[in-house]
């Protein structure tokens, strides 16, 4: 009854709580940790060293070239028809301002179709982003591809609504992609209530000007890593079943639950394996991504790293949507797999998590799909999770600790399994 | 490099394995 003595050590026994005061005291001693800063490789070497102590295997870090965008102060301010301090973060790779500033007329929209069927009013203008918000992936691509919008009419700068489902006037950072065919021109996001208010004072033709200040800059590329740690397999150490998270954050907020929880709950995975005096068959690999932020490239270089023995790798799984409530587990790979993996999720009925959904994985995960290795992500009662994502609200106050150690008793229980399996998972 | 197929395993069999971690 490994399953059930897993589930209730995590959630009864003496691992009760672990999780969330682990994460409590990582974030409480380092808070956010941006690619690029000293502050997340001395988070990196907190955790080496706090993995080594609980005993683990193979405790390293593999070193991975990030970018390194530095935001520096910034103000968007509003001049007419009033002075006001818009509420703003400027966006991951965004170039700056000139010292002075950017000020000009703005124009608001509220989608890119808009934007093309205005054009002729873009040139030289600021132009703000009042899109609705409809879902993170469709609404994503505003901040994205704001700024190359904006460039290739002619606009000065850009303003996004903030990518959330719900703001007490909050702004949300995020990366966001430009073009090298267009010109970079400095882009960030605005609170949703300072969207909606420029949109109604633009509904009611009044003219509307901005002073956009932005120091942000981009330095040279720098060295982080991904940290690594194992319980070593008894019978074929050198296939593995590998959990994640990512350790790097915004440079606002704490990065508690985007994504402390996924990486803290991974290393629970092996942690309770080893608490338990388990040794699964094949070997169990946590790895905390680095650079996840600004586009998954602590994942993809791992992966670039390691393919070679993606034979190897029976499964992989990536925990980035939250530590809420969890209530089951999402998988991608063959229908025999998927039937195996249901079986294991079964088993989950003690903490109420036996929801088992074919679906997608994270980014982190992905590129190993094109190597048909398995894949799969934690089902979790995130739907406030945009409310907090890369803003000041990603504190520890977002994370419950009996929801963090459901989620742990989840990830520890599938991990270990497919872990221990006579053969590893069938391929397509 | 080419990758680990089974096409001889027996899925009744495994889920069986995983029962007994119940």
């Amino acid at each position: 009854d490994v399953a059930n003595k897993i589930m209730d050590f995590v959630v009864n026994g003496s691992a009760k709580g672990q999780t969330y005061n682990r994460l409590a005291l990582f974030t409480d001693t380092f808070g956010n940790r941006l690619v690029g800063t000293q502050n997340l490789e001395n988070s990196i070497d907190f955790m080496l060293d706090q993995l080594k102590k609980d005993g683990l295997d193979n405790v390293h870090g593999e070193n991975v070239t990030v970018p390194n965008w530095v935001r520096g102060n910034e103000s968007a301010m509003l001049l007419e028809p009033r002075r006001y301090n818009l509420i703003m973060l400027g966006l991951g790779s965004s170039v700056g301002t000139p010292p002075e500033g950017i000020t000009a007329e703005a124009i608001v929209v509220s989608s890119f179709d808009e934007l093309t069927n205005r054009s002729s009013e873009v040139p030289g203008k600021i132009v703000v982003f009042n899109q609705p918000w409809v879902s993170y992936p469709v609404s994503v691509a505003y901040r994205d591809f704001a700024a190359v919008h904006t460039a290739q009419l002619g606009g000065v700068a850009s303003l996004v609504r903030s990518i959330a489902g719900f703001s007490i006037h909050s702004p949300h950072t995020g990366w966001q992609d430009y073009s090298d065919k267009v010109k970079k021109i400095p882009t960030a996001c605005i609170a949703v209530e300072d969207a909606e208010m420029l949109a109604r004072m633009a509904a009611r033709g009044t003219k509307i000007v901005i002073q956009l200040k932005m120091q942000a800059k981009t330095l040279p590329q720098s060295i982080s890593r991904n940290t690594v740690a194992e319980v070593a397999g008894s019978v074929h150490p050198e296939q593995v079943v590998l959990v994640s998270g990512h350790l790097d954050s915004w440079d606002v907020g704490q990065g508690a639950m985007d994504d402390g929880g996924g990486a803290f709950i991974s290393w629970q995975a092996l942690s309770v394996v080893r608490q338990l005096g388990l040794r699964p068959k094949r070997t169990m690999r946590m790895v905390m991504w680095t650079g996840e932020e600004v586009g998954g490239v602590g994942s993809l270089q791992y992966y670039q790293r390691h393919k070679a023995n993606a034979s190897n790798y029976d499964l992989v799984m990536e925990s980035d949507m939250g530590t809420f409530t969890p209530y089951g587990i999402e998988m991608r790979g063959s229908n025999d797999t998927l039937e195996i993996l249901k079986s294991i999720v079964e088993l989950l009925g003690p903490v109420n998590a036996t929801t088992f959904r074919k679906g997608e994985d994270g980014l982190d995960v992905s590129y190993w799909e094109k190597d048909g290795v398995p894949g799969g992500s934690l089902l979790n009662h995130n739907e406030h999770y945009f409310w907090f994502h890369h803003s000041d609200g990603d504190t520890m106050s977002v994370q419950d600790p009996h929801s963090m150690d459901l989620c742990a008793a989840v990830w520890t229980v599938v991990s270990y399994i497919v872990a221990d399996l006579d053969n590893m998972l069938p391929r397509n | 490099k080419s990758l680990l197929k089974r096409p001889n395993y027996d899925l009744q069999k495994i889920k069986e394995e995983i029962a007994s971690y119940k």
